[in-house]
């Protein structure tokens, strides 16, 4: 329901009575005031001071409703590569798109002209970008364009959407972003406000566009007049919240500026709402400029409502958020968000938790659900990475699979809060899977982020595929965004929650034992929880529905006092389960998994570390007798004549006594004139006919008579000594090529082939060219152009002559 | 069928040195600098008019060169991204 709707102000607009989204001007006939604009106006806020730019075709800057409003400092043509963002004029008026976003944002008030802007104070600019190819360098030129003058970019464009496309920003754009959200408003954040998308009819899904699914971007989807569904409405679980845009032809549209100092009231799509947010974030900077980017997201978290915006899978998520895949949070409340950011404290800094890497492939059958579960305790370990109450979630994950369009993912949090990363894309028949692709949801927001959080992925197909070709998840991992502490209260949620999870008095010190059973028996006074408990909840019950707020488990207890518990069936990776305390206990450093606290009761180890089975040790490297087997990450034992060995048991580097190495196998040492034969293998003595001579001197095996070798006092010409692995005796090898005499390979020629001269011990051509100037000679040199046969041609000798 | 990749002559390439460095790179191998990419310190935009505007086939030639110059980190040959108002 709408507040009490203040009186509409007498504005002269032209088309104000017609924007219903805003008031209620007629009484008599509809309107749809609840995102409270007028109320947040009554109170003074309407945009001052705070710049807003539209990411899009161009601006009209003369327009009569945005001249008033107009930042030049605020714009720019990316396209034209100069300061003015006015639009192409062309017959189809095809550059209209960023002329009406702005209109919404920051048209004049009271001007006799038009509409009235939901920040109609606030200083707008254009960045003119769309109207030409379109790069990453574009994409970064744009969204980086002034980050400490622009306060809120706006932009309602991105990747097709077809249904069939998955795209996101490049490197460039990427670092924009991040450069931005870091640096941009002098560190307090830039605020991207970004259009959800407009591929509904083509059953398109926002997580397949990398911008709207991004945690910088405040994704914005819509709602009809009557709070429907609109046919172009993408849904996600990256989506923030909705605004009122247009929908069926027997519904109304969106007011705003044109092209040609027009008006329109047939604006629609999904860019009709990201600018209203963009206004009614103006309006909340207004009222507190020092929000972060974050706070803006939290503020919108908080107070956007479901109203009556209808849709199947509205729900309560762990925090207590009424959240859906089509509106996220719901509408938002212009007036809630200024009251809320009047007073608002800064969250918390944002603290990033990198789930393991589960790179064990699994197959996904068709018509069947695979699941993938881990168990995280969101970096409580490091203090800087621990995330205890959620922001963001993101899904790294990469999939091979025959028909990309089949596949619906999903991700249950530990408190068993479900988002749908993606839905089927009828349209969509790539055989490209997804590679490395993030998917990000919203709707764990405030929840806890410790536990176990499942993946799941059906694989329905929607026409008849080759059975041998199957799906496969072949990696996928967790990034948990939020903070360490509670976002909105000055206390962190575990000491003002009513009761803890029961930790044995011997473990803690008297001071905090005392000051933690005062917490209990002030919140002992406070209303017991009735509703279910998780299964892991023993028997002494809850005090609400997470596997955190458990009064004593099943199973094992895992976390510490100071971190916060939880109960859990099994131990995570890094501990065992102590049966006796019904807690996990921390393994050795470097073990992953263990028996004991102990340094030799590891069972299996770290990333990088060598699990040594004899010892149940965890290693850097394997110890001498001992070969590193990568497969499994284990030291095995060489084969009993090697002393040494390396990646297989019978490739020896070393010999034990009594054994020399022949290649890579360790032989009994024979006396002078003896041989090892093969079958048995022993010292054999060697056949009479073999005596001193130079031709005499081969290898004293009858299976290798080597008839090949000689035995002479110096190599000839064209070939160098060099020690030769497994041999007593050194072997002649051939010089480099075009070298004729030499003392060893690259760089030790002595003398070159004709056509040839010698530089720094290598041959090199004796072409030469006029134009090898200090730069070209710096970048062969640099690039060390000369040692690679296919470059000799440039101009080594002369660059090497000129030093 | 996946759409193919079309490259354009505009190339981003991260440069030690500031702008005058950029700059004078820029004019050794033969493109114009247009500038630092937004707020990306070290990032610069280039481009070059003797190359094919959109092409299905990344350049090389000169661009090897600028590539290896002891100066140039990294450098990106611009793909057209199919971006749509909503």
């Amino acid at each position: 329901q709408a507040r009490g709707e203040p009186h509409a102000q007498p504005f002269n607009d032209p088309v104000w009575p017609n924007m219903w989204y805003l008031h209620c001007g007629d009484k008599s006939s509809r309107c749809r005031s609840e995102m409270n604009i007028l109320a947040a106006w009554q109170r003074g806020y309407t945009g001052k001071n705070v710049v807003i730019t539209i990411l899009d075709d161009g601006i009209e800057r003369n327009h009569p409703d945005l001249l008033q409003n107009y930042d030049p400092l605020a714009s720019y043509d990316v396209n034209g590569n100069d300061h003015d963002p006015t639009p192409r004029y062309d017959a189809s008026n095809e550059n209209k798109h960023g002329t009406r976003c702005a209109g919404e944002v920051a048209a004049a008030a009271n001007n006799s002209y038009c509409i009235v802007g939901i920040a109609y104070n606030a200083r707008i600019g254009g960045i003119r970008m769309l109207d030409g190819d379109v790069t990453d360098v574009v994409e970064a030129k744009s969204l980086g364009i002034r980050p400490d003058y622009i306060d809120i970019y706006s932009a309602s464009w991105g990747p097709d959407d077809d249904g069939k496309t998955v795209d996101g920003p490049g490197l460039l754009a990427k670092q924009a972003f991040e450069h931005g959200i870091k640096k941009g408003r002098r560190g307090l954040g830039s605020i991207f406000v970004w259009a959800s998308g407009n591929g509904g009819r083509e059953g398109d899904y926002c997580s397949c566009d990398g911008y709207t699914n991004s945690i910088y971007t405040i994704s914005i989807s819509s709602t009809t007049e009557n709070g429907y569904k609109p046919w172009y409405l993408e849904e996600c679980a990256s989506t923030l919240a909705t605004t009122y845009s247009s929908g069926a032809f027997y519904e109304r549209k969106i007011v705003t500026t044109d092209l040609r100092h027009r008006c329109t009231d047939g604006h629609t799509g999904t860019s009709v709402s990201a600018p209203m947010v963009a206004g009614i974030i103006a309006l909340a900077l207004e009222a507190n400029p020092l929000l972060t980017w974050r706070d803006v997201q939290h503020l919108l978290v908080k107070t956007s409502r479901p109203v009556h915006l209808r849709a199947a899978d509205w729900k309560t998520n762990g925090a207590g958020h009424k959240v859906s895949h089509l509106y996220g949070f719901g509408l938002v409340d212009a007036d809630a968000i200024v009251v809320e950011a009047k007073k608002w404290k800064t969250v918390p800094p944002q603290h990033v938790c990198v789930g393991s890497l589960d790179r064990v492939p699994k197959y996904i059958r068709p018509d069947h659900v695979l699941r993938a579960s881990t168990l995280s305790n969101a970096c409580a370990e490091h203090r800087d990475q621990h995330v205890l109450y959620l922001e963001h979630v993101v899904v790294r994950l990469s999939i091979s699979h025959p028909r990309r369009g089949d596949l619906q993912i999903s991700l249950v949090s530990p408190a068993g809060t479900r988002s749908q990363l993606l839905a089927r894309r009828v349209f969509d028949h790539s055989s490209e899977g997804f590679k490395g692709w993030e998917f990000m949801t919203v709707h764990c927001w405030g929840e806890r982020a410790a536990g176990e959080w499942t993946l799941e992925i059906h694989d329905t197909p929607t026409q008849v595929r080759n059975p041998a070709v199957q799906g496969k998840l072949k990696e996928w991992s967790l990034l948990f965004y939020g903070t360490a502490e509670h976002p909105y209260t000055a206390l962190g949620a575990p000491q003002s929650r009513g009761r803890m999870l029961e930790v044995p008095a011997s473990e803690m010190e008297p001071s905090r034992a005392a000051f933690l059973q005062s917490q209990v028996e002030v919140a002992e006074e406070e209303e017991e929880y009735t509703g279910p408990c998780h299964p892991e909840c023993g028997d002494q019950g809850c005090d609400g529905p997470n596997a955190d707020q458990c009064l004593n488990c099943i199973h094992y207890s895992l976390g510490s006092v100071k971190t916060g518990r939880m109960c859990v069936s099994s131990c995570p990776a890094g501990f065992f389960g102590d049966e006796g305390a019904r807690r996990c206990r921390r393994c050795y450093k470097g073990c992953e998994r263990c028996v004991g606290r102990g340094p030799t009761q590891c069972t299996a180890c770290k990333r990088s570390l060598y699990h040594h089975p004899e010892m149940s040790t965890c290693v850097v490297l394997c110890p001498a007798g001992f070969y590193a087997e990568e497969r499994h990450k284990r030291c095995l034992k060489c084969h009993q004549s090697c002393k040494k060995c390396v990646g297989e048991a019978d490739k020896c580097t070393a010999c034990k006594d009594g054994f020399s190495l022949a290649g890579e196998s360790c032989v009994p040492e024979c006396q002078p004139a003896m041989y090892l034969s093969r079958e048995p293998r022993r010292c054999e003595t060697c056949p009479a006919s073999t005596g001193p001579g130079e031709e005499d001197c081969a290898p004293c095996t009858p299976e290798t008579p080597a008839p090949h070798w000689r035995c002479v006092p110096a190599c000839r010409e064209g070939f160098y000594p060099a020690e030769s692995p497994g041999l007593p005796n050194k072997v002649c090898k051939r010089c480099d090529d075009h070298c004729s005499a030499c003392e060893g390979s690259s760089g030790n020629c002595l003398k070159c082939k004709e056509g040839f001269s010698l530089l720094g011990g290598s041959c090199v051509t004796n072409e030469t060219c006029t134009n090898a100037d200090k730069t070209f000679c710096e970048m062969v040199k640099s690039n060390k152009l000369c040692e690679k046969k296919l470059f000799v041609q440039f101009c080594c000798q002369t660059c090497l002559m000129a030093g | 069928e996946p759409s193919r990749t079309v490259y354009t002559n505009h190339w981003a390439v991260r440069v030690r040195g500031g702008p005058a460095e950029a700059a004078r790179l820029a004019a050794a191998y033969g493109y114009i600098s247009l500038g630092q990419i937004g707020s990306l310190e070290n990032y610069y935009h280039f481009h070059h008019s003797r190359t094919f505007k959109r092409s299905t086939l990344s350049s090389r030639g000169p661009h090897n060169f600028l590539r290896m110059d002891p100066k140039v980190d990294w450098l990106q040959q611009q793909e057209v991204k199919r971006r749509v108002k909503r």
